[in-house]
């Protein structure tokens, strides 16, 4: 049976920000992203899980030396001033799975979740698609949620994948 | 310059299930996609922000056929009852804008976010990656998001996309 789980990937470099209760209506999300983009900064994940309440945390993930500049450029957005706060963390990285047909093998994200459990890793957010299963963890976990899932899932560390872990 | 929006894809058949209040230790999240695994549930998306207060929602989508299985199978857990409640919904869809090396262009967002509010489409859920921007929005603006996403982008539609989309 073909092994679907290809790789694991780690970077250490992310920072993550979290715009919380943005309003849930049309347009909200496209001025946080437009003021980003105007701004130059380079966004790795977003996510936003459904609003119960009118509002809903948007988070995202920037490299850390985009952090002060991203803080920088929300503060001047309206929004972020009257209803929102913003949330950020540099003691973060994350972790993912990648390979094919994940989609029909939604075993792997729970193996991937058991391992990382099993090693009480606690799993701040999640990101999934067919291809790639991110999690991001605190720091101090990256080694060992990478060792815990190269041996969960079979795999040998490559020279490559180690190097993209330093 | 080369285009990095390659496409639009949309799913209509997915539903969406948040379990609310997971408590944010190790192994919550293994409990939960450990149960779907078991009973054989197809998962696509899965999107979980960051805790602020002890638990966060986790919120996954499945094909619509799934749903009454996969809340079946949740129902049966301990975490379930007794912390969590299950809020399922059906009207929704899943709009996907593919291209490469969007990490690098963070724009590719903010425009698909922009096109989408533009049109008084509310964004319900967002999950990206570097070659993947995901939203769900309620089934009702499938084909009206779509249609402003290929016009904003600069994309015909193909008759594969079309077929994708009924
Ligand atoms: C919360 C935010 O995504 C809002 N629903 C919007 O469409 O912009
Ligand atoms: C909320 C949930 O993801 C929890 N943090 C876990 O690691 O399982």
């Amino acid at each position: 049976q073909t092994p679907i789980v290809r790789g694991v990937a780690l970077d250490r470099n992310e920072a993550k920000i979290t715009v919380t209760n943005v309003a849930d209506i049309p347009g909200s999300i496209a001025t946080i992203f437009g003021k980003l983009a105007n701004d130059g900064v380079v966004v790795d994940m977003i996510i936003q899980n459904a609003s119960r309440n009118g509002s809903t945390d948007v988070t995202f993930t920037v490299p850390e030396q985009d952090l002060d500049r991203s803080i920088e450029g929300l503060q001047a957005l309206d929004l972020i001033s009257s209803t929102s706060e913003l949330i950020s963390d540099r003691a973060i990285c994350k972790i993912s799975i990648v390979g094919v047909g994940m989609r029909t093998h939604a075993g792997v994200a729970a193996k991937a979740f058991e391992l990382l459990g099993r090693d009480n890793i606690n799993i701040q957010m999640v990101s999934t698609s067919e291809i790639k299963v991110s999690v991001v963890v605190h720091e101090r976990y990256g080694e060992l949620a990478v060792r815990a899932l190269h041996e969960g899932f079979g795999l040998h560390q490559s020279a490559g994948e180690q190097q993209a872990a330093s």
